[in-house]
């Protein structure tokens, strides 16, 4: 899987896909969307669709895509070669989230959470194969927060379509879970050829799984917190793993529009109108200056 | 160690390369507020500068290999040195008598006033604001409100005209310096340029002598 | 210049983090 583009800039959203077999632009087709590396604090996430003429789903379960869940690494990714050589009649596309995206998504000042920026890639995705001509009319997708909810959502987006949302569709429908062998192995890529942009001292990237509760992975955040900057962005800040640890290790950082408990107030509003004895008011200086934000300056 | 970023004239580069402590930062009476305030003392060229600081919260500087918190960013603009010693003349005035400026300039909170008597333009300036004797070659001055407020006015309309040629926005209307229509200096009359040139004057003078100038 | 405040000044490995471009 070409993932170059990710490699020149890991820190925003990478879109990889396969060319549209000519038979899926002309027989009604299902769409299976998953996902992978939702869990972790390392690495990105990984959205992705797959596609086929309904009438050879039977030849797509025949691969035996079903079971991705208990397959190793390599196995997938033989898995992938074999969806891959079926081209003709399978097609797939996949958006690789950077953890970068991830953080700022959750932690920008206009919080964007995790569910919606799941359900807008899984929506951009389904919407690229309607744009590159595919024939979809069923779309099956495992469940993103509740069901009855995102099945409409789904739903209102494309209502010329089938849409089944469903808790462990991978395991159900085998475009599904050809969707999610293609996230897994994008994913498995991804973090394996990560390139660091940081420049890390003798880095080690035995990290171990990259869940938050694998002590491995949190030997690994607390070896490479920096005071000043956190983490390296292969790290996803906005996990409450990662937060915990740059409270502890990290200095302190205040924005402008972060509330400060010794915010200096006015005063009360009747300290305006009721004469409390003469309030030692300081002469300001000029408006020249304060419109300028300049005052003298009392020490060094 | 605490780094601070300062804008300062070019010339005072080669000033601090060439001497050692070519340019010294020392604490003074601010003869505004009568209270301690930093100036840059430049030794070679006999010069003083008054620092004024930006300050807007939530900001650091990153400087070299380090992160500098508060993101101050300090000035350091020539000052006219009589301004802080009207404030030793006004103080020392209450006696009345004519006195040799080494027993004007005393401070024993801002020690460092003493340097101000080896600027050598300062003594040809006195003039502007005190009455003299001599008596034996020896210059005795006495604080004159009469000289000092005629030299005030000069500074207020040489700062009115700097107002205008720098297109000051000295209206007291309430106005976005992002925003302002063409005509702006013409809307900005000449008592808002006046009011607005005595107010910055009178940050560098004692707020009776403010008061003073204001009615003259 | 930053637009937040590090509340506290030390050292830091700011060329590892930062690359400057005009």
């Amino acid at each position: 899987m070409d993932l170059g583009e990710l490699e020149r800039d890991n820190t925003g959203r990478c879109r990889v896909s396969s060319p549209v077999p000519s038979v899926c632009r002309t027989e009604p087709c299902a769409l299976g969307v998953d996902e992978a590396g939702r869990g972790p604090v390392l690495g990105p996430m990984v959205y992705a669709i797959c596609y086929c003429p309904l009438s050879r789903l039977a030849d797509l379960e025949a691969l035996k895509v079903a079971d991705s869940k208990t397959l190793s690494e390599s196995e997938r990714e033989r898995l992938f070669e074999k969806i891959n050589q079926d081209g003709d009649f399978v097609g797939w596309a996949l958006d690789v989230l950077s953890p970068n995206l991830i953080s700022t998504s959750m932690l920008g000042r206009l919080k964007y959470n995790l569910n919606s920026l799941s359900h807008d890639t899984a929506t951009g995705l389904i919407q690229y194969a309607l744009d590159q001509g595919v024939n979809v009319t069923q779309v099956f997708v495992d469940t993103v927060g509740l069901p009855e909810t995102y099945q409409k959502r789904l739903q209102d987006c494309f209502p010329g379509i089938e849409v089944t949302v469903k808790a462990k569709a991978d395991a159900l429908y085998p475009v599904v879970s050809a969707a999610s062998i293609c996230a897994k192995v994008a994913r498995d890529q991804a973090v394996r050829d990560w390139r660091f942009v940081e420049e890390l001292q003798d880095l080690d990237t035995d990290y171990g799984s990259g869940y938050p509760n694998d002590p491995k992975t949190k030997a690994w955040l607390k070896k490479y917190v920096e005071p000043v900057f956190g983490f390296p962005q292969f790290v996803r800040f906005s996990w409450r793993t990662a937060q915990t640890i740059l409270e502890k290790e990290a200095e302190g950082v205040t924005w402008e529009d972060t509330p400060t408990e010794d915010q200096d107030g006015a005063g009360r509003i009747t300290s305006y109108f009721l004469h409390e004895g003469p309030r030692a008011r300081p002469r300001l200086p000029h408006r020249y200056f304060q419109e300028r934000g300049l005052e003298a300056a009392s020490t060094l | 160690v605490r780094q601070h970023v300062f804008l300062l004239p070019e010339h005072l580069k080669d000033t601090s390369k060439k001497m050692k402590n070519g340019l010294m930062f020392i604490k003074l009476v601010s003869p505004c507020s009568g209270e301690g305030a930093m100036y840059l003392f430049n030794m070679s060229l006999q010069q003083l500068f008054e620092i004024k600081v930006f300050k807007e919260k939530h900001h650091s500087w990153f400087i070299n290999e380090s992160v500098q918190s508060g993101g101050l960013l300090h000035f350091a603009t020539p000052v006219d040195p009589l301004f802080l010693l009207l404030h030793y003349l006004m103080k020392t005035d209450k006696e009345g008598k004519f006195q040799p400026l080494d027993q004007v300039v005393v401070d024993d909170m801002y020690p460092d006033c003493v340097l101000l008597l080896k600027l050598p333009a300062l003594e040809k300036q006195l003039r502007h604001v005190t009455e003299e004797k001599e008596i034996d070659n020896k210059k005795y001055y006495k604080y004159s409100k009469e000289k000092t407020l005629k030299w005030l006015e000069k500074k207020v309309n040489q700062t009115k005209a700097a107002l205008k040629t720098n297109n000051v926005n000295v209206g007291n209307r309430v106005q976005s310096t992002a925003f302002f229509s063409g005509d702006q200096v013409a809307s900005d009359n000449e008592e808002d340029y006046l009011r607005y040139a005595h107010g910055l004057v009178s940050d560098y003078i004692p707020k009776e002598l403010s008061d003073d100038l204001a009615k003259y | 210049l930053l637009p937040c405040e590090v509340l506290a000044s030390r050292p830091a490995p700011v060329r590892r983090f930062f690359t400057p471009a005009v």
